[in-house]
């Protein structure tokens, strides 16, 4: 039996929303010590990754494994029934054809109850390996949501380049070209503002603006977000949870 | 023009 109660629904719309886009066939792994879920976009180009630790919900009960295969398209069309002041609880038995979704609003006895019908989703599931990083970055998640936003506009590629002291986002295509130079900072009376720059080695990355679109869905799940960067290997875009956290492995393009 | 990676090298399946 699996019973997840979230204090306030917008948490789960929020996660779910944060890559509801880049992929749409999601196992949700429910274990005794929280859910976990994993998937990779069609290209196979960015891997989503998923962990909510029992410390997110207000009540979090699983007695047993279980795997709920959801279809996100649906699930967020339930979602979005729910008001995002109202308790939610995920509700499964140890072998579901259907997940419980439980809206209630306590100041006004409202309850509202949906089924959703779980998948038999054929995905293995797939382990990044631990890395090595050149660089470690941690900025604000609006401010990096921002620069992609901004940059994607003008290139279908985006240039991230860190040295010692200075990190630069460049874009440079047909209509013409862009480019956002930040410098680390320490802003003491607003710390989530700050701008921390870790870097072993100068990285300089080319990636797909389509799937960084993508990822900065994630930033209204946390004020900051942590990037680390490797010329060999994945990138790592982070959005922490109260417990938990929402990442993304994303390839670099490369120059042939 | 850059060519896109993908990740398939950088899997392990668990």
């Amino acid at each position: 039996m699996l019973e997840a109660k979230f204090e306030e629904a917008s948490l789960f719309k929020r996660i779910i929303d944060g890559f509801k886009d880049c992929v749409q066939l999601v196992n949700f792994q429910c274990k005794e010590d929280g859910i976990i879920a994993q998937a990779v976009d069609d290209s196979r180009v960015l891997l989503v990754s998923l962990e909510i630790g029992i410390e997110a919900f207000q009540n979090y009960r699983c007695d047993h494994p279980v795997t709920l295969g959801i279809d996100l398209t649906s699930l967020s069309k339930i979602l979005r029934c729910g008001n995002n002041s109202d308790t939610l609880t995920l509700i499964a038995d140890d072998t579901p054809d259907t997940v419980l979704l439980l809206f209630e609003d306590t100041k006004k006895d409202r309850v509202a109850e949906y089924s959703l019908k779980l998948m038999d989703i054929d995905a293995a599931f797939l382990k990044i390996e631990d890395l090595a990083y050149d660089c470690t970055l941690m900025m604000p998640s609006s401010e990096f949501s921002k620069i992609v936003r901004d940059l994607s506009q003008l290139s279908d590629s985006l240039n991230i380049m860190i040295t010692k002291e200075t990190i630069k986002f460049v874009a440079d295509g047909d209509i013409g070209s862009g480019s956002v130079i930040l410098k680390p900072f320490v802003n003491m009376d607003k710390p989530e503002d700050s701008i921390k720059l870790e870097m072993d080695q100068p990285v300089d990355l080319t990636f797909g603006s389509k799937y960084l679109l993508d990822i900065v869905k994630g930033s209204a799940l946390a004020e900051k977000v942590g990037i680390r960067l490797s010329s060999e290997a994945p990138a790592l875009f982070q959005f922490d949870l109260k417990s938990g956290y929402l990442q993304f492995f994303l390839a670099p393009k490369f120059n042939d | 023009t850059p060519i896109q990676n993908d990740l398939n090298e950088f899997y392990t399946v668990v």
